[in-house]
């Protein structure tokens, strides 16, 4: 058990430091094992230092820089030991747009590096028009869901719509 | 293992028979507020077994099942099946000489959920272990409920540690 | 302190239902006071039916339903008893565009009736263009925040460059 | 009272001194994450009196302080000022007779926070009583932090109940 620990974390730890620095755009990001010798019972606490800041608590980071930030070390675990499906409910909500370019970079990325399905529930745009595909989610009949697929055109007529 | 379809019944709004196909790479999912996206993730996190009522934002586990409309009763039970191409034979032993894998699960109001894999029933434990090995499961790290992004970072070290059991 | 809370209640109960029905095109909403007989140690309870579906628990509703929801009951608040300043901070990440629109409508409402000020943090675009003034955050200088003000059209290339 | 300015000067990371118009109507804050618009909400509660640093997302009240950046040092000392225009003379009776109220807070580190009405230094209580005799303060209803707007739902029904309070 404590060895298979040590082997993660150590690749998660690397992969999040370069995920972090690839998603910011620079700065410097890590994680370490706290609170406890036993590997087994430690915490995990997370440093992070977007660029041209000082490091600081992750609580004064931003609503954005901390979704970014946890996004990295979700996809840190991933590179580990890639998992079949990826659901993410909504996570571009916080961002602004460039940094939704980034996370949409990141998941064109993660599909070229792992085998993964992704399933991306989201409300932007720019999102929306990264996707390969597109369902929709309507309720023609209130109360009642239906899907549909849906070309990104329809997609954003879908937007205005509602 | 690749997950290819999922199939609802009678689950929350989803009341007609839907199947979302899970196709390679990058599939996003829009619609007006409401119109039940989050129910989709709910559907697969609870066939892979999740136990809690309270992550699937109900009072009971009923409250999956699809509570009527205006214009439509309510049902009296629900059914999710995930259908799996096991065709790079990486299943468990026990399931392995199949081609393709079908999990489903039913829950009828009075009498609680039933698993089946294949068509056989087994334990709730079975479906877990089952998607445990598969690195995935009702609890993976990698099923992110809406607003659940930034709870990762605030939550306490030791809550965190688990994304890196998940790795291990 | 029981007569005053017992009348608050009532207003804030009607201003509530009026205002989820003005959002949520439809419906009905109301409050209750329970847990307890002396209304100075009730809890409040809320209960909440969009349009054409059957009355549930809150924690059934959709992301930007409870937002929406909530905003209601917020506002109620304000119109029983104005405050001097009002700060939103991304209060409209979970909503899809047709709610941004009627959440811009309510805001506009909010100015006729109330002499209060609001700021409005936002990353939405349609809710920029309802704004009577834009401030834009910057840190040219990384890691130290500006303020500049600016119009709708810098504010959308603002958007764009990040 | 209408609330006219908030002028911040070293607090978090608006190091150099910065005026927020606050005018009539609708004011959109714009800008990308990260650039410091929750701080200026931060600025304003903590002018108000706002007594706990895990509100203000630190791990002590003196995070609140200009921490330095890669190319500035860090401050000593922060400062937020309120001025609020009372010509309807609405405020309470002890500054009831002036035209303008400035309501400042200042922090230095190692010696705690002090506040001043209208240049005359007060205890926080005072100020705490100065906003909510008008309908706001530090934890009023109407200032929603980010990502707090769907707690209000979820919360318990007795913590909800705390802002029908403030419509009393
Ligand atoms: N058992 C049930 N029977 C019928 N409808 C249900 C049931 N459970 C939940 N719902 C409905 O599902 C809707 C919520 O769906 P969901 O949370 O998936 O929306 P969403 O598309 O994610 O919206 P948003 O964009 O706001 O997050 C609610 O309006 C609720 O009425
Ligand atoms: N004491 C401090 N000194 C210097 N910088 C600070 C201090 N406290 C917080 N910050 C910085 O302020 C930034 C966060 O600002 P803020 O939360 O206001 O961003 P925001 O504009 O709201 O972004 P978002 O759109 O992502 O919500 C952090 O990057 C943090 O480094
Ligand atoms: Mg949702
Ligand atoms: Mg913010």
């Amino acid at each position: 058990g404590r060895e298979r620990m040590l082997e993660a974390f150590e690749k998660v730890n690397s992969n999040f430091s370069r995920l972090f620095t690839h998603l910011f755009g620079g700065g410097e990001a890590h994680l370490k094992l706290t609170e406890s010798e036993d590997p087994l019972e430690a915490g995990l606490e997370i440093y992070a230092r977007p660029p041209g800041k000082r490091l600081q608590v992750m609580s004064l980071l931003s609503g954005g820089e901390q979704a970014l930030t946890a996004m990295s070390l979700i996809f840190a675990v991933f590179l580990t030991n890639p998992s079949p499906i990826c659901v993410l409910d909504e996570v571009d909500a916080p961002l602004d747009d460039a940094n939704v370019e980034r996370f949409c970079d990141l998941m064109e990325e993660m599909t070229r590096t792992t085998d993964t399905r992704f399933l991306i529930i989201t409300h932007h745009a720019l999102t929306m028009a990264r996707m390969s595909r597109l369902f929709g989610v309507t309720m023609q009949e209130r109360g009642v869901s239906t899907l549909v697929s849906v070309d990104l055109e329809r997609a954003e007529r879908f937007l205005e719509a509602s | 293992m690749k997950f290819n379809r999922l199939r609802l019944s009678g689950f929350k709004s989803f009341v007609d028979p839907t199947d979302l196909i899970i196709e390679p790479g990058l599939t996003g999912v829009v619609g007006p507020n409401g119109c039940g996206k989050s129910n989709l993730l709910e559907a697969l996190r609870w066939v892979m077994g999740e136990n809690s009522f309270k992550n699937m934002r109900g009072t009971g586990m009923e409250d999956v099942i699809f509570a009527g409309t205006a214009g439509r009763p309510a049902r009296n039970h629900a059914e999710v099946t995930l259908i799996i191409d096991n065709a790079d034979r990486s299943a468990p032993a026990a399931y392995n000489d199949c081609e393709t894998i079908e999990v489903s699960r039913k829950i009828e109001r009075e009498q609680g959920s039933t698993y089946r894999i294949n068509g056989r029933e087994v334990r709730a434990r079975d479906v877990q272990l089952l998607f445990a090995d598969a690195s995935t499961g009702a609890h993976s790290p990698a099923l992110v409920r809406q607003g659940q992004i930034a709870q990762l970072i605030s939550s306490k070290p030791i809550n965190r540690r688990r994304i890196l059991e998940e790795a291990a």
